[in-house]
């Protein structure tokens, strides 16, 4: 594993945290999209159905068991949790599952390395990570002004995605038979989602203001 | 299985 890989993973972690932050001690998910955490949710569950019959590293089992528990937790906060889904910013937050979910989907039948379930699910996982963000970064656009832990959150998203390209590249070039189009077609869309968030989050911290998108 | 990716990431 390279340095770029592991920054890639605990920025990632790192979102999650500042996420549960948020929900745990303001008890508040203001600004956060369920759209988005309900997909990343069924984005984890459909690539680590192989968590218990390949073994990999520690680090790598228990980084699965850890983003599927956040995820789903998050997803039982948002909906369930007395007071944390009182704050949930439903009226703003209409982007539809199945815009992304079907066209993953289809996508993943046509275009994957093997016609098998698992190989196919893992692939709609990877498609659907790269677009899931989108309700999040509708929902801020529609948001007035952007909290600093909802805007740390998608800052974090952002760079663990950045991170993982570098990672590409790196590997590409230091392993042989590196060949994975997939990964990096995904990758690629995922990371230039977020080009246009970066730009208006650096303006705002230079500028020392509050994180505004343009709607 | 020439063609399938590697998945020791996450």
């Amino acid at each position: 594993m390279n340095i770029f890989r592991l920054t890639g993973d605990l920025t990632h972690l790192m979102s999650i945290i500042v996420l549960l932050l948020k929900i745990h001690t303001i008890k508040s998910c203001a600004g956060i999209s369920l759209k988005t955490q309900e997909l990343y949710a069924l984005v984890f569950a459909t690539r680590y159905l192989d968590i218990f019959t390949t073994y990999i590293s520690l680090y790598n089992t228990v980084m699965k068991l850890i983003f599927l528990g956040t995820s789903f937790s998050i997803v039982w906060y948002m909906r369930r949790h007395k007071t944390v889904r009182l704050s949930y910013d439903k009226n703003n937050d209409t982007f539809r599952h199945y815009f992304l979910v079907l066209p993953c989907f289809l996508l993943a039948l046509v275009l994957n390395n093997r016609f098998t379930v698992r190989e196919v699910l893992w692939t709609f996982s990877l498609y659907l990570e790269a677009v899931a963000i989108i309700p999040q970064l509708v929902l801020l656009q529609r948001s007035k002004n952007v909290d600093n832990l909802t805007g740390n959150y998608v800052f974090f998203l952002g760079a663990y995605r950045g991170f993982y390209l570098i990672n590409w590249i790196y590997r590409y070039f230091t392993e042989n038979h590196y060949r994975r189009w997939i990964t990096w077609m995904a990758g690629i869309v995922q990371t230039a989602l977020y080009v246009d968030f970066f730009y208006y989050y650096f303006k705002s911290w230079k500028n020392n203001e509050k994180l505004k998108l343009p709607a | 299985a020439d063609t399938e990716e590697t998945k020791d990431e996450l």
